[in-house]
Protein backbone atom coordinates (compact mmCIF):
# COMPACT_ATOMS: atom_id res chain seq x y z
CA UNK A 1 0.00 0.00 0.00
CA UNK A 2 1.50 3.45 -0.95
CA UNK A 3 0.12 6.54 -0.91
CA UNK A 4 -1.23 7.21 -4.42
CA UNK A 5 -3.21 3.81 -4.27
CA UNK A 6 -4.65 4.79 -0.77
CA UNK A 7 -5.48 8.03 -1.58
CA UNK A 8 -7.40 6.78 -4.93
CA UNK A 9 -9.28 4.15 -2.67
CA UNK A 10 -10.12 7.00 -0.36
CA UNK A 11 -11.49 9.23 -3.68
CA UNK A 12 -13.44 5.94 -4.46
CA UNK A 13 -15.30 6.07 -1.12
CA UNK A 14 -15.77 9.75 -1.19
CA UNK A 15 -17.10 9.27 -4.48
CA UNK A 16 -19.79 6.84 -3.24
CA UNK A 17 -20.31 9.52 -0.50
CA UNK A 18 -20.75 12.06 -2.46
CA UNK A 19 -23.42 10.41 -5.11
CA UNK A 20 -25.31 8.82 -1.87
CA UNK A 21 -25.56 12.25 -0.43
CA UNK A 22 -26.52 13.92 -3.63
CA UNK A 23 -29.67 11.78 -3.59
CA UNK A 24 -30.94 11.56 -0.50
CA UNK A 25 -30.49 15.11 0.54
CA UNK A 26 -32.38 15.67 -3.07
CA UNK A 27 -34.50 13.10 -2.99
CA UNK A 28 -33.89 12.39 -6.23
CA UNK A 29 -31.33 10.91 -8.85
CA UNK A 30 -31.66 13.34 -11.74
CA UNK A 31 -29.00 13.31 -14.12
CA UNK A 32 -27.45 10.16 -12.54
CA UNK A 33 -27.25 7.31 -14.77
CA UNK A 34 -28.74 3.92 -14.22
CA UNK A 35 -26.53 2.55 -16.33
CA UNK A 36 -23.90 3.24 -15.31
CA UNK A 37 -24.52 2.24 -11.66
CA UNK A 38 -25.91 -1.03 -13.07
CA UNK A 39 -22.28 -1.49 -14.96
CA UNK A 40 -20.48 -0.78 -11.32
CA UNK A 41 -22.46 -3.23 -9.49
CA UNK A 42 -21.98 -5.68 -12.41
CA UNK A 43 -18.32 -4.76 -11.90
CA UNK A 44 -17.82 -5.18 -8.28
CA UNK A 45 -19.84 -8.26 -8.64
CA UNK A 46 -17.40 -9.86 -10.94
CA UNK A 47 -14.38 -8.74 -9.14
CA UNK A 48 -14.96 -8.60 -6.04
CA UNK A 49 -17.14 -12.41 -5.32
CA UNK A 50 -13.42 -13.87 -5.72
CA UNK A 51 -14.16 -13.41 -1.78
CA UNK A 52 -16.44 -16.56 -2.01
CA UNK A 53 -13.38 -18.52 -3.21
CA UNK A 54 -10.78 -17.30 -0.86
CA UNK A 55 -9.11 -14.89 -2.03
CA UNK A 56 -8.60 -12.80 1.12
CA UNK A 57 -5.34 -10.63 1.13
CA UNK A 58 -5.90 -8.31 4.47
CA UNK A 59 -8.90 -7.24 6.42
CA UNK A 60 -8.62 -3.90 4.19
CA UNK A 61 -9.27 -5.34 1.09
CA UNK A 62 -12.22 -7.86 2.03
CA UNK A 63 -13.65 -4.32 3.88
CA UNK A 64 -13.35 -2.71 0.66
CA UNK A 65 -15.11 -5.15 -1.63
CA UNK A 66 -17.93 -5.88 0.80
CA UNK A 67 -18.65 -2.12 1.32
CA UNK A 68 -18.53 -1.37 -2.54
CA UNK A 69 -21.00 -4.34 -3.66
CA UNK A 70 -22.71 -3.28 -0.74
CA UNK A 71 -23.25 0.65 -1.29
CA UNK A 72 -23.70 -0.37 -5.11
CA UNK A 73 -26.55 -2.49 -4.92
CA UNK A 74 -28.13 0.06 -2.17
CA UNK A 75 -27.52 2.76 -4.84
CA UNK A 76 -29.52 0.26 -7.76
CA UNK A 77 -32.58 0.26 -4.90
CA UNK A 78 -32.41 3.67 -4.51
CA UNK A 79 -33.01 4.61 -8.64
CA UNK A 80 -35.33 2.06 -8.89
CA UNK A 81 -37.54 2.00 -6.31
CA UNK A 82 -37.93 5.55 -3.69
CA UNK A 83 -36.34 7.53 -6.01
CA UNK A 84 -37.77 5.94 -9.25
CA UNK A 85 -40.40 8.95 -10.48
CA UNK A 86 -37.32 11.18 -10.62
CA UNK A 87 -35.38 9.52 -13.40
CA UNK A 88 -35.94 10.04 -17.08
CA UNK A 89 -35.33 6.70 -19.11
CA UNK A 90 -35.33 8.48 -21.95
CA UNK A 91 -32.15 10.35 -21.36
CA UNK A 92 -30.17 7.24 -20.18
CA UNK A 93 -30.21 5.27 -23.78
CA UNK A 94 -26.54 4.64 -24.25
CA UNK A 95 -25.82 0.95 -25.78
CA UNK A 96 -24.82 -1.03 -23.06
CA UNK A 97 -24.81 -4.16 -25.00
CA UNK A 98 -21.47 -2.24 -26.93
CA UNK A 99 -20.03 -2.18 -23.79
CA UNK A 100 -20.19 -5.54 -21.69
CA UNK A 101 -19.85 -7.15 -25.28
CA UNK A 102 -16.38 -5.33 -25.96
CA UNK A 103 -15.64 -6.01 -22.26
CA UNK A 104 -16.52 -9.55 -22.76
CA UNK A 105 -14.44 -9.99 -25.90
CA UNK A 106 -11.36 -7.98 -24.02
CA UNK A 107 -11.43 -10.46 -21.45
CA UNK A 108 -11.14 -13.52 -23.67
CA UNK A 109 -8.18 -11.88 -25.71
CA UNK A 110 -6.31 -10.19 -22.48
CA UNK A 111 -6.75 -12.46 -19.45
CA UNK A 112 -3.57 -14.01 -17.42
CA UNK A 113 -5.49 -17.28 -17.90
CA UNK A 114 -8.03 -19.59 -19.52
CA UNK A 115 -9.75 -20.22 -16.47
CA UNK A 116 -13.18 -18.73 -15.10
CA UNK A 117 -12.09 -16.55 -12.11
CA UNK A 118 -9.21 -14.95 -14.79
CA UNK A 119 -11.68 -14.27 -17.30
CA UNK A 120 -14.02 -13.20 -14.69
CA UNK A 121 -11.31 -10.45 -13.22
CA UNK A 122 -10.19 -9.02 -16.90
CA UNK A 123 -14.37 -9.07 -17.96
CA UNK A 124 -14.70 -6.71 -14.65
CA UNK A 125 -11.28 -4.92 -15.36
CA UNK A 126 -12.66 -3.48 -19.36
CA UNK A 127 -16.24 -3.06 -17.96
CA UNK A 128 -15.13 -1.26 -15.33
CA UNK A 129 -12.54 0.95 -17.77
CA UNK A 130 -15.40 2.43 -19.88
CA UNK A 131 -18.74 2.01 -17.54
CA UNK A 132 -18.72 5.85 -17.11
CA UNK A 133 -19.95 6.52 -20.44
CA UNK A 134 -23.37 6.29 -19.89
CA UNK A 135 -23.41 8.74 -17.29
CA UNK A 136 -20.64 11.10 -19.28
CA UNK A 137 -23.58 10.39 -22.12
CA UNK A 138 -26.02 12.18 -20.25
CA UNK A 139 -24.06 15.22 -19.15
CA UNK A 140 -23.22 15.52 -22.46
CA UNK A 141 -26.45 15.13 -23.98
CA UNK A 142 -28.04 17.53 -21.40
CA UNK A 143 -24.82 19.99 -21.73
CA UNK A 144 -25.11 20.50 -17.84
CA UNK A 145 -24.49 18.62 -14.61
CA UNK A 146 -25.67 20.10 -10.92
CA UNK A 147 -22.64 20.28 -9.22
CA UNK A 148 -22.44 17.66 -6.70
CA UNK A 149 -22.73 15.37 -9.68
CA UNK A 150 -19.89 16.80 -11.03
CA UNK A 151 -18.12 16.44 -7.97
CA UNK A 152 -19.13 12.56 -8.17
CA UNK A 153 -17.89 12.31 -11.29
CA UNK A 154 -14.53 13.28 -10.80
CA UNK A 155 -14.32 11.55 -7.55
CA UNK A 156 -14.81 8.73 -9.58
CA UNK A 157 -11.68 9.82 -12.11
CA UNK A 158 -9.18 10.77 -9.54
CA UNK A 159 -9.93 7.10 -7.90
CA UNK A 160 -8.26 5.53 -11.35
CA UNK A 161 -6.61 8.20 -11.84
CA UNK A 162 -4.38 7.82 -8.88
CA UNK A 163 -3.87 4.07 -9.40
CA UNK A 164 -1.63 4.99 -12.62
CA UNK A 165 1.11 6.81 -10.09
CA UNK A 166 0.60 3.91 -7.80
CA UNK A 167 1.23 1.42 -10.56
CA UNK A 168 4.74 3.57 -11.72
CA UNK A 169 5.54 3.71 -7.73
CA UNK A 170 4.96 -0.38 -7.36
CA UNK A 171 6.71 -0.99 -10.96
CA UNK A 172 10.15 0.93 -9.89
CA UNK A 173 10.29 0.15 -6.29
CA UNK A 174 8.35 -3.38 -6.13
CA UNK A 175 8.63 -4.48 -9.61
CA UNK A 176 4.90 -5.21 -9.73
CA UNK A 177 3.32 -4.42 -13.29
CA UNK A 178 0.04 -6.32 -14.49
CA UNK A 179 -0.42 -5.26 -17.83
CA UNK A 180 -3.91 -5.59 -18.29
CA UNK A 181 -4.79 -3.03 -14.85
CA UNK A 182 -2.83 -0.73 -16.35
CA UNK A 183 -3.74 -0.58 -19.68
CA UNK A 184 -7.61 -0.30 -18.75
CA UNK A 185 -6.77 2.11 -15.86
CA UNK A 186 -4.90 4.15 -18.64
CA UNK A 187 -7.89 4.13 -21.03
CA UNK A 188 -10.32 4.37 -18.29
CA UNK A 189 -8.54 7.85 -17.24
CA UNK A 190 -7.98 9.16 -20.65
CA UNK A 191 -12.10 8.64 -21.12
CA UNK A 192 -12.34 11.43 -17.72
CA UNK A 193 -9.87 14.17 -19.68
CA UNK A 194 -12.56 16.28 -21.66
CA UNK A 195 -14.80 15.71 -18.20
CA UNK A 196 -11.82 16.90 -16.14
CA UNK A 197 -10.61 19.56 -18.69
CA UNK A 198 -14.36 21.45 -18.19
CA UNK A 199 -14.33 20.43 -14.26
CA UNK A 200 -11.43 22.45 -13.45
CA UNK A 201 -11.80 25.19 -15.67
CA UNK A 202 -15.68 25.65 -14.71
CA UNK A 203 -16.95 23.86 -11.89
CA UNK A 204 -13.67 24.49 -8.93
CA UNK A 205 -13.52 28.15 -10.45
CA UNK A 206 -17.29 28.54 -8.99
CA UNK A 207 -19.36 28.50 -12.14
CA UNK A 208 -22.21 25.99 -13.11
CA UNK A 209 -20.99 22.68 -15.49
CA UNK A 210 -22.36 23.62 -18.89
CA UNK A 211 -21.04 22.30 -22.08
CA UNK A 212 -19.75 25.25 -24.69
CA UNK B 1 5.81 -20.31 -9.35
CA UNK B 2 2.67 -18.47 -11.33
CA UNK B 3 3.55 -15.65 -12.75
CA UNK B 4 0.63 -14.09 -12.08
CA UNK B 5 0.56 -10.26 -10.74
CA UNK B 6 -0.88 -10.81 -6.79
CA UNK B 7 -4.92 -9.09 -7.14
CA UNK B 8 -4.80 -7.06 -3.79
CA UNK B 9 -5.53 -3.84 -5.69
CA UNK B 10 -9.56 -3.12 -5.83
Amino acid sequence: MNIFRFLGDLSHLVSIWLLLHKMTTSKSCTGISFKTQALYALVFATRYLDLLYGSWHSMYNVAMKIFFIGSSLYILYLIKVPFKPTRDPAIDTFKLEYLVGGALIMSLIANYEYSFPEILWSFSIWLEAVAILPQLFIIQRTGEAENITTHYVAALGAYRGLYIPNWLYRYFAEGFFDPIAVIAGIIQTVIYLDFFYIYFTKVLKGQKFELP
Amino acid sequence: ESEKPAKDEL
